[in-house]
Protein backbone atom coordinates (compact mmCIF):
# COMPACT_ATOMS: atom_id res chain seq x y z
CA UNK A 1 0.00 0.00 0.00
CA UNK A 2 1.07 3.92 -0.14
CA UNK A 3 1.55 3.92 3.12
CA UNK A 4 3.73 0.85 3.56
CA UNK A 5 5.50 2.62 0.57
CA UNK A 6 5.90 6.08 2.26
CA UNK A 7 7.05 4.48 5.26
CA UNK A 8 10.13 2.82 3.88
CA UNK A 9 11.17 5.96 1.63
CA UNK A 10 11.05 8.07 5.55
CA UNK A 11 12.62 5.07 7.22
CA UNK A 12 15.42 5.85 5.50
CA UNK A 13 15.58 9.83 7.32
CA UNK A 14 17.57 9.47 10.20
CA UNK A 15 17.79 13.92 11.12
CA UNK A 16 15.12 15.73 11.90
CA UNK A 17 14.31 18.98 10.43
CA UNK A 18 13.91 20.36 6.70
CA UNK A 19 13.32 17.31 4.61
CA UNK A 20 16.02 17.28 1.74
CA UNK A 21 14.51 17.94 -1.56
CA UNK A 22 15.79 14.45 -2.82
CA UNK A 23 13.21 12.72 0.22
CA UNK A 24 10.35 15.37 -1.32
CA UNK A 25 11.33 13.83 -4.77
CA UNK A 26 11.47 9.98 -3.90
CA UNK A 27 8.13 10.38 -2.13
CA UNK A 28 6.35 12.24 -4.86
CA UNK A 29 7.72 9.55 -6.73
CA UNK A 30 6.29 6.79 -4.45
CA UNK A 31 3.02 8.82 -4.92
CA UNK A 32 2.73 8.96 -8.69
CA UNK A 33 3.66 5.47 -9.33
CA UNK A 34 0.65 4.35 -6.88
CA UNK A 35 -1.80 6.25 -8.99
CA UNK A 36 -0.56 5.43 -12.26
CA UNK A 37 -0.80 1.52 -11.06
CA UNK A 38 -4.28 2.52 -10.19
CA UNK A 39 -5.32 3.68 -13.90
CA UNK A 40 -5.38 7.56 -12.66
CA UNK A 41 -4.39 9.41 -16.28
CA UNK A 42 -1.30 10.40 -16.11
CA UNK A 43 -2.07 14.07 -17.13
CA UNK A 44 -3.75 14.09 -13.94
CA UNK A 45 -1.53 12.61 -11.86
CA UNK A 46 1.01 15.21 -13.39
CA UNK A 47 -1.49 18.06 -11.65
CA UNK A 48 -1.82 15.89 -8.58
CA UNK A 49 1.40 15.80 -7.47
CA UNK A 50 2.06 19.25 -8.69
CA UNK A 51 -0.98 20.24 -5.20
CA UNK A 52 1.11 17.42 -3.21
CA UNK A 53 4.48 19.02 -3.69
CA UNK A 54 3.02 22.47 -2.49
CA UNK A 55 1.83 20.76 0.72
CA UNK A 56 4.92 18.36 1.18
CA UNK A 57 7.55 20.88 1.13
CA UNK A 58 5.40 23.61 3.69
CA UNK A 59 5.49 23.24 7.45
CA UNK A 60 2.84 20.32 8.32
CA UNK A 61 5.30 17.94 7.03
CA UNK A 62 8.64 19.63 7.85
CA UNK A 63 7.90 19.80 11.28
CA UNK A 64 5.76 16.37 11.87
CA UNK A 65 7.67 13.71 13.86
CA UNK A 66 6.03 11.36 11.58
CA UNK A 67 6.55 12.64 8.30
CA UNK A 68 5.32 9.58 6.33
CA UNK A 69 1.79 9.45 7.97
CA UNK A 70 1.55 13.05 7.41
CA UNK A 71 2.21 12.59 3.21
CA UNK A 72 -0.28 10.11 3.44
CA UNK A 73 -2.36 11.76 5.22
CA UNK A 74 -2.10 14.84 2.46
CA UNK A 75 -2.95 12.62 -0.31
CA UNK A 76 -5.87 11.37 1.30
CA UNK A 77 -7.29 14.92 2.06
CA UNK A 78 -7.19 15.87 -1.29
CA UNK A 79 -7.77 12.65 -2.87
CA UNK A 80 -11.45 13.64 -0.88
CA UNK A 81 -11.07 17.11 -1.78
CA UNK A 82 -11.34 16.11 -5.51
CA UNK A 83 -13.56 13.37 -5.01
CA UNK A 84 -16.07 16.03 -4.27
CA UNK A 85 -19.49 15.28 -1.80
CA UNK A 86 -20.97 11.67 -0.97
CA UNK A 87 -24.35 12.37 -2.69
CA UNK A 88 -26.66 9.91 -4.49
CA UNK A 89 -29.18 12.83 -5.09
CA UNK A 90 -30.94 13.29 -8.66
CA UNK A 91 -32.21 16.18 -10.22
CA UNK A 92 -35.88 16.58 -10.66
CA UNK A 93 -37.73 17.91 -12.90
CA UNK A 94 -39.27 21.40 -12.48
CA UNK A 95 -42.87 20.08 -14.19
CA UNK A 96 -43.36 17.25 -15.63
CA UNK A 97 -42.05 13.54 -15.55
CA UNK A 98 -37.89 13.99 -14.82
CA UNK A 99 -35.89 12.37 -17.79
CA UNK A 100 -33.07 10.15 -16.13
CA UNK A 101 -30.61 9.43 -19.68
CA UNK A 102 -27.92 7.31 -18.87
CA UNK A 103 -25.18 7.00 -21.48
CA UNK A 104 -21.55 5.23 -22.25
CA UNK A 105 -19.14 3.36 -24.24
CA UNK A 106 -19.92 -0.20 -25.43
CA UNK A 107 -20.36 -2.81 -22.32
CA UNK A 108 -19.92 -0.67 -19.54
CA UNK A 109 -23.36 -1.71 -17.55
CA UNK A 110 -26.08 1.13 -18.58
CA UNK A 111 -28.99 -1.51 -19.26
CA UNK A 112 -27.90 -3.12 -15.95
CA UNK A 113 -27.70 0.13 -14.13
CA UNK A 114 -31.15 1.85 -15.81
CA UNK A 115 -32.88 -1.39 -13.97
CA UNK A 116 -31.01 -0.69 -10.78
CA UNK A 117 -32.23 3.23 -11.11
CA UNK A 118 -35.62 2.02 -11.49
CA UNK A 119 -35.99 -0.04 -8.48
CA UNK A 120 -33.76 2.33 -6.68
CA UNK A 121 -36.31 5.09 -7.39
CA UNK A 122 -39.23 3.03 -6.88
CA UNK A 123 -38.34 2.10 -3.13
CA UNK A 124 -38.55 5.81 -2.92
CA UNK A 125 -42.08 6.24 -3.70
CA UNK A 126 -41.70 7.48 -7.15
CA UNK A 127 -43.15 6.11 -10.07
CA UNK A 128 -40.35 5.72 -13.25
CA UNK A 129 -40.87 4.25 -16.71
CA UNK A 130 -37.68 2.71 -18.21
CA UNK A 131 -37.04 3.18 -21.87
CA UNK A 132 -35.89 0.89 -24.13
CA UNK A 133 -33.81 3.19 -26.88
CA UNK A 134 -31.27 0.93 -27.98
CA UNK A 135 -32.23 -0.39 -31.48
CA UNK A 136 -28.66 -1.55 -31.93
CA UNK A 137 -27.87 -4.22 -29.93
CA UNK A 138 -29.37 -7.51 -30.29
CA UNK A 139 -31.65 -8.04 -28.07
CA UNK A 140 -31.05 -5.42 -25.96
CA UNK A 141 -34.77 -4.41 -25.93
CA UNK A 142 -35.59 -7.85 -24.33
CA UNK A 143 -32.74 -7.48 -22.05
CA UNK A 144 -34.63 -4.37 -20.30
CA UNK A 145 -38.00 -5.93 -20.72
CA UNK A 146 -36.61 -9.34 -19.09
CA UNK A 147 -35.37 -6.52 -16.33
CA UNK A 148 -38.08 -4.84 -15.66
CA UNK A 149 -40.45 -8.39 -15.85
CA UNK A 150 -38.52 -9.21 -12.62
CA UNK A 151 -38.70 -6.05 -10.94
CA UNK A 152 -42.36 -5.56 -12.04
CA UNK A 153 -41.74 -2.14 -13.29
CA UNK A 154 -42.74 -1.15 -16.55
CA UNK A 155 -40.91 -0.68 -19.66
CA UNK A 156 -41.75 1.45 -22.38
CA UNK A 157 -40.54 0.40 -26.28
CA UNK A 158 -41.34 0.49 -29.92
CA UNK A 159 -39.59 -2.25 -31.00
CA UNK A 160 -36.29 -2.48 -32.69
CA UNK A 161 -36.87 -1.05 -36.16
CA UNK A 162 -38.09 2.42 -34.36
CA UNK A 163 -35.53 5.19 -33.80
CA UNK A 164 -33.97 5.75 -30.87
CA UNK A 165 -35.04 9.91 -31.35
CA UNK A 166 -38.67 8.59 -31.63
CA UNK A 167 -38.83 5.90 -29.17
CA UNK A 168 -37.41 8.43 -26.43
CA UNK A 169 -39.60 11.63 -28.01
CA UNK A 170 -43.10 9.45 -27.62
CA UNK A 171 -41.65 8.06 -23.51
CA UNK A 172 -42.36 11.47 -22.59
CA UNK A 173 -45.82 11.62 -24.08
CA UNK A 174 -46.71 8.18 -22.63
CA UNK A 175 -45.22 9.26 -19.23
CA UNK A 176 -47.04 12.39 -19.31
CA UNK A 177 -50.43 10.61 -19.87
CA UNK A 178 -49.82 7.51 -17.80
CA UNK A 179 -48.51 9.56 -14.64
CA UNK A 180 -45.32 8.15 -14.35
CA UNK A 181 -43.22 10.97 -12.97
CA UNK A 182 -39.77 9.28 -13.79
CA UNK A 183 -38.37 8.29 -17.44
CA UNK A 184 -35.34 6.18 -17.59
CA UNK A 185 -33.89 6.32 -20.62
CA UNK A 186 -31.53 3.52 -21.68
CA UNK A 187 -29.39 3.87 -25.18
CA UNK A 188 -26.69 2.06 -26.92
CA UNK A 189 -23.19 2.09 -26.11
CA UNK A 190 -21.11 4.11 -28.49
CA UNK A 191 -17.42 5.17 -29.22
CA UNK A 192 -16.79 9.03 -28.80
CA UNK A 193 -15.16 8.83 -31.89
CA UNK A 194 -18.93 8.06 -34.01
CA UNK A 195 -19.54 11.68 -34.75
CA UNK A 196 -23.36 10.60 -35.94
CA UNK A 197 -24.15 8.48 -32.80
CA UNK A 198 -22.73 11.15 -30.38
CA UNK A 199 -25.12 14.04 -32.18
CA UNK A 200 -28.00 11.30 -31.95
CA UNK A 201 -27.59 11.64 -27.95
CA UNK A 202 -27.48 15.16 -28.53
CA UNK A 203 -30.90 15.08 -30.46
CA UNK A 204 -32.75 13.13 -27.59
CA UNK A 205 -31.32 15.66 -25.17
CA UNK A 206 -32.99 18.10 -27.46
CA UNK A 207 -36.15 16.60 -27.55
CA UNK A 208 -36.42 15.55 -23.79
CA UNK A 209 -34.49 18.19 -21.63
CA UNK A 210 -33.14 15.72 -19.44
CA UNK A 211 -32.67 16.43 -15.26
CA UNK A 212 -29.94 14.45 -15.58
CA UNK A 213 -28.01 12.56 -18.12
CA UNK A 214 -25.25 10.01 -16.72
CA UNK A 215 -22.22 8.81 -18.04
CA UNK A 216 -21.89 4.93 -17.00
CA UNK A 217 -18.55 3.96 -16.82
CA UNK A 218 -16.68 0.97 -16.23
CA UNK A 219 -14.48 0.97 -13.00
CA UNK A 220 -11.50 -0.85 -14.80
CA UNK A 221 -11.45 1.72 -17.72
CA UNK A 222 -7.95 3.03 -17.91
CA UNK A 223 -6.28 6.02 -19.32
CA UNK A 224 -9.23 6.25 -21.98
CA UNK A 225 -11.23 7.69 -18.98
CA UNK A 226 -10.03 10.99 -19.12
CA UNK A 227 -10.74 11.06 -23.31
CA UNK A 228 -14.36 9.40 -22.65
CA UNK A 229 -15.21 11.89 -19.73
CA UNK A 230 -14.17 14.79 -21.60
CA UNK A 231 -16.05 13.92 -25.12
CA UNK A 232 -19.23 12.92 -23.45
CA UNK A 233 -18.96 15.70 -21.47
CA UNK A 234 -18.52 18.19 -24.80
CA UNK A 235 -21.43 16.62 -26.49
CA UNK A 236 -24.19 16.72 -23.70
CA UNK A 237 -22.95 18.48 -20.42
CA UNK A 238 -23.42 15.41 -18.27
CA UNK A 239 -24.87 16.15 -14.91
CA UNK A 240 -23.36 12.82 -13.32
CA UNK A 241 -21.26 9.55 -13.50
CA UNK A 242 -22.19 5.96 -12.23
CA UNK A 243 -19.32 4.24 -11.72
CA UNK A 244 -20.02 0.28 -12.16
CA UNK A 245 -17.74 -2.94 -11.43
CA UNK A 246 -17.01 -1.85 -8.19
CA UNK A 247 -16.96 -5.37 -6.65
CA UNK A 248 -13.77 -6.18 -8.71
CA UNK A 249 -10.54 -5.32 -7.82
CA UNK A 250 -9.81 -2.24 -10.30
CA UNK A 251 -8.67 0.13 -8.12
CA UNK A 252 -10.98 2.80 -9.97
CA UNK A 253 -8.40 5.71 -10.87
CA UNK A 254 -10.85 6.20 -13.54
CA UNK A 255 -12.73 8.64 -10.93
CA UNK A 256 -10.17 10.44 -10.06
CA UNK A 257 -9.32 10.90 -13.67
CA UNK A 258 -13.24 12.00 -14.16
CA UNK A 259 -13.23 14.44 -10.99
CA UNK A 260 -10.45 16.10 -11.90
CA UNK A 261 -10.97 16.88 -15.76
CA UNK A 262 -15.10 17.37 -15.97
CA UNK A 263 -15.73 18.28 -12.04
CA UNK A 264 -18.94 16.49 -13.01
CA UNK A 265 -20.34 14.37 -9.31
CA UNK A 266 -20.17 10.37 -9.02
CA UNK A 267 -23.70 10.19 -8.01
CA UNK A 268 -23.34 5.93 -7.59
CA UNK A 269 -21.36 2.84 -8.05
CA UNK A 270 -22.91 -0.67 -9.34
CA UNK A 271 -21.03 -2.99 -6.86
CA UNK A 272 -22.68 -6.17 -9.04
CA UNK A 273 -24.92 -8.04 -11.52
CA UNK A 274 -28.17 -7.97 -9.25
CA UNK A 275 -30.81 -5.52 -9.64
CA UNK A 276 -29.74 -4.58 -5.61
CA UNK A 277 -26.41 -3.72 -6.00
CA UNK A 278 -26.15 0.00 -6.59
CA UNK A 279 -24.93 2.02 -4.07
CA UNK A 280 -24.24 5.86 -3.14
CA UNK A 281 -21.16 6.98 -3.68
CA UNK A 282 -18.87 7.08 -0.96
CA UNK A 283 -15.64 10.08 -1.73
CA UNK A 284 -13.39 8.80 1.31
CA UNK A 285 -14.06 4.66 0.18
CA UNK A 286 -13.30 5.56 -3.22
CA UNK A 287 -9.88 7.50 -2.16
CA UNK A 288 -8.82 4.39 -0.03
CA UNK A 289 -9.23 2.21 -2.69
CA UNK A 290 -6.99 4.10 -5.46
CA UNK A 291 -4.55 4.62 -2.87
CA UNK A 292 -4.70 0.68 -2.23
CA UNK B 1 8.50 13.35 -32.93
CA UNK B 2 7.46 16.08 -35.09
CA UNK B 3 9.24 19.26 -34.44
CA UNK B 4 11.76 16.98 -32.13
CA UNK B 5 15.54 17.64 -33.40
CA UNK B 6 17.18 15.71 -30.76
CA UNK B 7 17.27 13.36 -28.44
CA UNK B 8 17.38 14.69 -24.68
CA UNK B 9 15.68 13.43 -21.68
CA UNK B 10 12.49 15.88 -22.38
CA UNK B 11 11.87 13.11 -25.20
CA UNK B 12 12.53 10.33 -23.55
CA UNK B 13 9.83 11.76 -20.80
CA UNK B 14 7.48 12.03 -23.86
CA UNK B 15 7.54 8.86 -25.21
CA UNK B 16 7.20 7.33 -21.39
CA UNK B 17 4.00 9.89 -21.29
CA UNK B 18 2.76 7.87 -24.51
CA UNK B 19 3.39 4.83 -23.65
CA UNK B 20 1.98 4.82 -20.18
CA UNK B 21 -0.98 7.02 -21.66
CA UNK B 22 -1.49 3.78 -23.66
CA UNK B 23 -2.32 1.83 -20.51
CA UNK B 24 1.26 -0.28 -21.33
CA UNK B 25 1.74 0.54 -17.33
CA UNK B 26 4.84 2.02 -15.43
CA UNK B 27 6.54 -1.48 -14.89
CA UNK B 28 6.65 -2.53 -18.97
CA UNK B 29 7.00 0.94 -19.96
CA UNK B 30 10.25 1.77 -17.97
CA UNK B 31 11.73 -1.88 -18.87
CA UNK B 32 10.88 -0.72 -22.41
CA UNK B 33 12.35 2.71 -22.15
CA UNK B 34 15.49 1.33 -20.72
CA UNK B 35 16.18 -1.44 -23.48
CA UNK B 36 16.16 1.65 -25.99
CA UNK B 37 18.45 3.57 -24.02
CA UNK B 38 21.01 0.78 -24.11
CA UNK B 39 20.41 1.24 -28.25
CA UNK B 40 21.65 4.92 -27.81
CA UNK B 41 19.25 6.05 -30.58
CA UNK B 42 20.42 9.37 -31.85
CA UNK B 43 17.59 11.14 -33.47
CA UNK B 44 14.19 11.34 -32.54
CA UNK B 45 12.85 9.41 -34.95
CA UNK B 46 15.48 6.47 -34.65
CA UNK B 47 14.43 6.77 -31.20
CA UNK B 48 10.72 5.80 -31.42
CA UNK B 49 11.44 3.30 -34.29
CA UNK B 50 13.22 1.76 -31.45
CA UNK B 51 10.14 1.40 -29.09
CA UNK B 52 8.28 0.32 -31.88
CA UNK B 53 10.85 -2.70 -32.12
CA UNK B 54 10.64 -3.49 -28.61
CA UNK B 55 7.33 -3.31 -28.22
CA UNK B 56 7.33 -5.06 -31.61
CA UNK B 57 9.32 -8.02 -29.88
CA UNK B 58 7.56 -8.62 -26.95
CA UNK B 59 4.53 -9.29 -29.04
CA UNK B 60 6.14 -11.23 -31.41
CA UNK B 61 6.23 -14.36 -29.45
CA UNK B 62 3.01 -14.37 -28.29
CA UNK B 63 1.49 -13.75 -32.05
CA UNK B 64 -0.67 -16.76 -32.92
CA UNK B 65 -3.27 -17.98 -34.64
CA UNK B 66 -6.22 -20.09 -33.27
CA UNK B 67 -5.43 -23.96 -32.07
CA UNK B 68 -7.87 -26.03 -34.16
CA UNK B 69 -7.74 -29.76 -33.66
CA UNK B 70 -6.64 -31.27 -36.96
CA UNK B 71 -9.14 -34.64 -37.43
CA UNK B 72 -11.95 -33.85 -34.74
CA UNK B 73 -14.48 -31.07 -33.88
CA UNK B 74 -12.45 -28.13 -32.64
CA UNK B 75 -13.59 -26.27 -29.24
CA UNK B 76 -13.09 -22.63 -28.32
CA UNK B 77 -14.30 -21.57 -25.10
CA UNK B 78 -15.02 -17.87 -24.51
CA UNK B 79 -14.23 -16.27 -21.41
CA UNK B 80 -13.83 -13.23 -19.82
CA UNK B 81 -15.37 -10.34 -17.67
CA UNK B 82 -18.18 -8.69 -18.07
CA UNK B 83 -19.24 -6.59 -21.03
CA UNK B 84 -16.14 -6.97 -22.67
CA UNK B 85 -17.27 -8.40 -25.70
CA UNK B 86 -17.67 -11.98 -26.20
CA UNK B 87 -20.76 -12.69 -27.05
CA UNK B 88 -20.36 -10.48 -29.99
CA UNK B 89 -16.74 -11.73 -30.24
CA UNK B 90 -18.48 -15.05 -30.85
CA UNK B 91 -20.92 -14.40 -33.67
CA UNK B 92 -17.35 -12.44 -35.60
CA UNK B 93 -15.71 -15.98 -35.39
CA UNK B 94 -18.76 -18.09 -36.42
CA UNK B 95 -19.15 -15.92 -40.04
CA UNK B 96 -14.87 -16.16 -40.06
CA UNK B 97 -15.34 -20.38 -39.82
CA UNK B 98 -18.52 -20.52 -42.01
CA UNK B 99 -16.79 -18.25 -44.73
CA UNK B 100 -14.22 -20.81 -44.74
CA UNK B 101 -16.49 -23.20 -44.86
CA UNK B 102 -16.74 -24.81 -41.61
CA UNK B 103 -19.42 -26.53 -39.76
CA UNK B 104 -20.22 -24.47 -36.77
CA UNK B 105 -21.94 -25.05 -33.79
CA UNK B 106 -22.51 -22.60 -30.87
CA UNK B 107 -23.96 -22.86 -27.45
CA UNK B 108 -25.51 -20.38 -25.08
CA UNK B 109 -23.77 -21.55 -21.82
CA UNK B 110 -24.36 -17.68 -20.59
CA UNK B 111 -27.27 -19.16 -18.51
CA UNK B 112 -27.40 -16.24 -16.16
CA UNK B 113 -27.84 -12.59 -17.94
CA UNK B 114 -31.24 -11.04 -19.22
CA UNK B 115 -31.72 -12.00 -22.91
CA UNK B 116 -27.58 -13.44 -23.02
CA UNK B 117 -29.59 -16.54 -24.95
CA UNK B 118 -31.64 -14.55 -27.21
CA UNK B 119 -28.84 -12.48 -28.28
CA UNK B 120 -26.66 -15.10 -29.08
CA UNK B 121 -29.46 -16.68 -31.11
CA UNK B 122 -30.23 -13.16 -33.00
CA UNK B 123 -26.46 -13.94 -33.78
CA UNK B 124 -26.72 -17.68 -34.58
CA UNK B 125 -29.37 -17.08 -37.00
CA UNK B 126 -27.68 -14.07 -38.90
CA UNK B 127 -24.86 -16.07 -39.42
CA UNK B 128 -27.04 -19.12 -40.30
CA UNK B 129 -25.26 -21.43 -37.98
CA UNK B 130 -26.97 -24.23 -34.92
CA UNK B 131 -27.74 -23.48 -31.75
CA UNK B 132 -27.33 -25.26 -28.48
CA UNK B 133 -29.40 -23.86 -25.55
CA UNK B 134 -31.38 -24.61 -22.31
CA UNK B 135 -34.06 -22.39 -20.82
CA UNK B 136 -32.49 -19.40 -18.61
CA UNK B 137 -31.16 -20.48 -15.38
CA UNK B 138 -29.76 -24.17 -16.57
CA UNK B 139 -26.23 -25.25 -15.65
CA UNK B 140 -23.64 -24.13 -18.05
CA UNK B 141 -22.68 -27.44 -17.80
CA UNK B 142 -25.44 -29.39 -18.77
CA UNK B 143 -25.18 -26.96 -21.91
CA UNK B 144 -21.79 -27.65 -22.78
CA UNK B 145 -22.24 -31.12 -22.01
CA UNK B 146 -25.02 -31.46 -25.37
CA UNK B 147 -23.07 -29.05 -27.32
CA UNK B 148 -20.38 -32.03 -27.00
CA UNK B 149 -22.34 -34.88 -27.77
CA UNK B 150 -24.19 -33.03 -30.70
CA UNK B 151 -20.99 -32.10 -32.64
CA UNK B 152 -19.33 -35.70 -31.50
CA UNK B 153 -22.19 -37.05 -33.64
CA UNK B 154 -22.56 -35.03 -36.35
CA UNK B 155 -18.95 -34.58 -36.55
CA UNK B 156 -19.01 -30.76 -36.48
CA UNK B 157 -15.91 -28.88 -37.70
CA UNK B 158 -15.81 -26.38 -34.94
CA UNK B 159 -17.91 -25.54 -31.19
CA UNK B 160 -17.97 -22.65 -29.62
CA UNK B 161 -19.44 -22.00 -26.42
CA UNK B 162 -20.49 -18.37 -24.94
CA UNK B 163 -19.99 -18.23 -21.32
CA UNK B 164 -21.16 -15.45 -18.68
CA UNK B 165 -19.33 -12.37 -18.08
CA UNK B 166 -17.98 -12.64 -14.42
CA UNK B 167 -15.50 -10.76 -12.30
CA UNK B 168 -12.23 -12.60 -12.04
CA UNK B 169 -12.30 -11.90 -8.39
CA UNK B 170 -15.44 -14.17 -7.65
CA UNK B 171 -14.43 -17.49 -6.58
CA UNK B 172 -17.72 -19.37 -7.22
CA UNK B 173 -17.85 -18.06 -10.42
CA UNK B 174 -14.67 -18.82 -11.28
CA UNK B 175 -15.32 -22.43 -10.12
CA UNK B 176 -18.24 -22.67 -12.20
CA UNK B 177 -16.03 -21.52 -15.42
CA UNK B 178 -13.99 -24.64 -14.36
CA UNK B 179 -16.65 -26.61 -14.58
CA UNK B 180 -17.55 -25.44 -17.97
CA UNK B 181 -13.72 -26.76 -18.94
CA UNK B 182 -14.06 -30.16 -17.17
CA UNK B 183 -17.20 -30.82 -18.96
CA UNK B 184 -15.57 -30.48 -22.36
CA UNK B 185 -12.24 -32.09 -21.07
CA UNK B 186 -14.03 -35.00 -20.47
CA UNK B 187 -16.29 -35.48 -22.97
CA UNK B 188 -13.99 -34.79 -25.66
CA UNK B 189 -10.17 -35.54 -25.81
CA UNK B 190 -8.20 -32.43 -26.18
CA UNK B 191 -10.96 -30.64 -25.62
CA UNK B 192 -11.29 -27.01 -25.07
CA UNK B 193 -8.46 -26.94 -27.96
CA UNK B 194 -8.86 -22.94 -27.14
CA UNK B 195 -9.69 -20.49 -24.30
CA UNK B 196 -10.25 -17.57 -25.87
CA UNK B 197 -9.75 -14.24 -22.73
CA UNK B 198 -11.73 -11.42 -24.13
CA UNK B 199 -10.21 -8.55 -22.76
CA UNK B 200 -11.96 -4.76 -23.36
CA UNK B 201 -9.26 -2.26 -25.17
CA UNK B 202 -10.08 0.48 -22.64
CA UNK B 203 -9.12 -1.45 -19.67
CA UNK B 204 -6.40 -0.14 -17.32
CA UNK B 205 -4.13 -2.27 -15.07
CA UNK B 206 -6.83 -4.81 -14.09
CA UNK B 207 -6.52 -6.28 -17.28
CA UNK B 208 -3.35 -7.96 -15.56
CA UNK B 209 -5.35 -9.43 -12.93
CA UNK B 210 -8.24 -10.79 -15.13
CA UNK B 211 -5.58 -12.50 -17.34
CA UNK B 212 -3.98 -14.10 -14.37
CA UNK B 213 -6.50 -14.96 -12.46
CA UNK B 214 -8.58 -16.71 -15.39
CA UNK B 215 -5.66 -18.57 -16.50
CA UNK B 216 -4.97 -19.44 -13.66
CA UNK B 217 -8.59 -21.18 -12.96
CA UNK B 218 -9.40 -22.06 -16.63
CA UNK B 219 -5.93 -22.09 -18.35
CA UNK B 220 -6.26 -19.26 -21.11
CA UNK B 221 -4.80 -19.99 -24.07
CA UNK B 222 -5.01 -16.82 -26.26
CA UNK B 223 -6.28 -13.50 -25.88
CA UNK B 224 -8.45 -11.41 -28.30
CA UNK B 225 -8.27 -7.75 -27.39
CA UNK B 226 -11.68 -5.72 -28.30
CA UNK B 227 -13.13 -2.75 -28.90
CA UNK B 228 -9.85 -1.37 -30.89
CA UNK B 229 -11.79 0.79 -32.83
CA UNK B 230 -12.94 3.48 -30.13
CA UNK B 231 -9.98 5.91 -28.54
CA UNK B 232 -8.05 3.29 -26.11
CA UNK B 233 -4.92 1.91 -27.19
CA UNK B 234 -5.51 -1.24 -25.02
CA UNK B 235 -1.24 -1.36 -24.11
CA UNK B 236 -2.43 -3.65 -21.50
CA UNK B 237 -1.76 -6.72 -23.84
CA UNK B 238 2.60 -5.70 -23.71
CA UNK B 239 1.71 -5.87 -20.06
CA UNK B 240 0.30 -8.90 -20.56
CA UNK B 241 2.70 -10.27 -23.07
CA UNK B 242 5.65 -9.10 -21.07
CA UNK B 243 4.67 -10.84 -17.88
CA UNK B 244 2.80 -14.00 -18.79
CA UNK B 245 3.90 -15.14 -22.25
CA UNK B 246 -0.15 -15.36 -23.32
CA UNK B 247 -0.70 -14.56 -26.83
CA UNK B 248 -2.66 -12.10 -28.97
CA UNK B 249 -4.69 -13.71 -31.75
CA UNK B 250 -7.47 -11.43 -32.89
CA UNK B 251 -8.41 -8.11 -32.41
CA UNK B 252 -12.31 -6.54 -32.46
CA UNK B 253 -12.61 -3.38 -33.93
CA UNK B 254 -16.25 -2.95 -33.90
CA UNK B 255 -20.01 -4.72 -33.67
CA UNK B 256 -20.42 -6.30 -37.20
CA UNK B 257 -19.50 -9.60 -38.39
CA UNK B 258 -16.65 -8.19 -40.84
CA UNK B 259 -14.80 -6.34 -37.28
CA UNK B 260 -12.48 -9.29 -36.38
CA UNK B 261 -8.85 -9.36 -37.75
CA UNK B 262 -5.70 -10.99 -37.22
CA UNK B 263 -3.47 -9.70 -34.32
CA UNK B 264 -0.22 -8.48 -35.88
CA UNK B 265 2.47 -6.86 -33.19
CA UNK B 266 4.21 -4.95 -35.82
CA UNK B 267 0.96 -2.88 -36.70
CA UNK B 268 -0.30 -2.94 -32.72
CA UNK B 269 2.87 -1.34 -31.60
CA UNK B 270 2.97 1.36 -34.73
CA UNK B 271 -0.61 2.41 -34.03
CA UNK B 272 0.42 3.08 -30.09
CA UNK B 273 1.93 6.43 -31.94
CA UNK B 274 -0.62 7.60 -34.07
N1 LIG C 1 -19.99 -7.44 -11.61
C1 LIG C 1 -20.74 -6.46 -12.12
N2 LIG C 1 -21.25 -6.61 -13.34
C2 LIG C 1 -22.02 -5.61 -13.84
C3 LIG C 1 -22.28 -4.41 -13.12
N3 LIG C 1 -23.08 -3.63 -13.90
C4 LIG C 1 -23.29 -4.32 -15.04
N4 LIG C 1 -22.66 -5.52 -15.00
C5 LIG C 1 -22.58 -6.55 -16.04
O1 LIG C 1 -21.87 -5.99 -17.12
C6 LIG C 1 -22.33 -6.59 -18.35
C7 LIG C 1 -22.76 -5.48 -19.29
O2 LIG C 1 -23.92 -4.88 -18.76
P1 LIG C 1 -25.00 -4.17 -19.71
O3 LIG C 1 -26.02 -3.58 -18.81
O4 LIG C 1 -25.45 -5.11 -20.77
O5 LIG C 1 -24.07 -3.05 -20.36
P2 LIG C 1 -24.48 -1.95 -21.42
O6 LIG C 1 -23.71 -0.72 -21.12
O7 LIG C 1 -25.96 -1.78 -21.47
O8 LIG C 1 -23.95 -2.59 -22.77
P3 LIG C 1 -24.25 -2.06 -24.24
O9 LIG C 1 -25.73 -1.78 -24.31
O10 LIG C 1 -23.85 -3.15 -25.15
O11 LIG C 1 -23.43 -0.83 -24.43
C8 LIG C 1 -23.44 -7.54 -17.96
O12 LIG C 1 -22.88 -8.83 -17.83
C9 LIG C 1 -23.88 -7.03 -16.61
O13 LIG C 1 -24.47 -8.04 -15.80
C10 LIG C 1 -21.70 -4.27 -11.81
O14 LIG C 1 -21.85 -3.27 -11.10
N5 LIG C 1 -20.94 -5.32 -11.37
N1 LIG D 1 -17.03 -0.68 -30.83
C1 LIG D 1 -16.96 -1.97 -30.53
N2 LIG D 1 -17.93 -2.52 -29.78
C2 LIG D 1 -17.85 -3.84 -29.49
C3 LIG D 1 -16.79 -4.66 -29.95
N3 LIG D 1 -17.02 -5.93 -29.49
C4 LIG D 1 -18.17 -5.90 -28.80
N4 LIG D 1 -18.69 -4.63 -28.81
C5 LIG D 1 -19.91 -4.15 -28.16
O1 LIG D 1 -19.73 -4.31 -26.77
C6 LIG D 1 -21.01 -4.53 -26.15
C7 LIG D 1 -20.91 -5.79 -25.30
O2 LIG D 1 -20.74 -6.89 -26.17
P1 LIG D 1 -21.17 -8.36 -25.73
O3 LIG D 1 -20.77 -9.26 -26.84
O4 LIG D 1 -22.58 -8.39 -25.26
O5 LIG D 1 -20.20 -8.54 -24.48
P2 LIG D 1 -20.14 -9.78 -23.48
O6 LIG D 1 -18.74 -9.93 -23.04
O7 LIG D 1 -20.73 -10.99 -24.12
O8 LIG D 1 -21.03 -9.26 -22.29
P3 LIG D 1 -21.58 -10.13 -21.05
O9 LIG D 1 -22.04 -11.44 -21.61
O10 LIG D 1 -22.68 -9.32 -20.49
O11 LIG D 1 -20.44 -10.28 -20.12
C8 LIG D 1 -22.01 -4.63 -27.28
O12 LIG D 1 -22.63 -3.36 -27.41
C9 LIG D 1 -21.16 -4.93 -28.49
O13 LIG D 1 -21.74 -4.48 -29.70
C10 LIG D 1 -15.75 -4.04 -30.74
O14 LIG D 1 -14.77 -4.65 -31.19
N5 LIG D 1 -15.89 -2.70 -31.00
MG1 LIG E 1 -27.25 -1.97 -23.04
MG1 LIG F 1 -22.27 -12.22 -23.47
Amino acid sequence: SLSEKLSAVFKNLRRKGKLSAKDIALTLREIRLALLEADVNFKVVKEFIRRIKERAEGKEVLESLTPAQQVVKIVHEELIGIMGESSNQLERAAQGPTVIMLVGLQGSGKTTTVAKLAKHLSGNGQNPLMVAADTYRPAAIHQLNVLGENLKLPVFDMGAEADPVDIVNASVSRAKSANYDTIILDTAGRLTCDTEMMAELSRMKEKTSPAEILLVLDAMTGQDAVNTAEAFHRELNISGVILTKLDGDARGGAALSIRMVTGCPIKFVGVGEKIEALEPFYPDRMAGRILG
Amino acid sequence: TIGRTKVDEELYQEMEDILIGADVGVTTTLKIIEQVREKRPQEPTQLKDFIVEEISLILKHEEGKLNMSEESPTVIMVVGVNGTGKTTTIAKLAARFKAEGKSVLLAAADTFRAAAIEQLEIWANRVNVSLIKHQPGADPGAVTYDAIQSIKARNTDVLIVDTAGRLHTKSNLMNELAKVRRVCQAQLPGAPHEVLLILDATCGQNGLLQAKQFTETVGVTGLALTKLDGTAKGGIVIAISDQLSLPVKLIGCGETLEDLIDFSGADFSRALFE
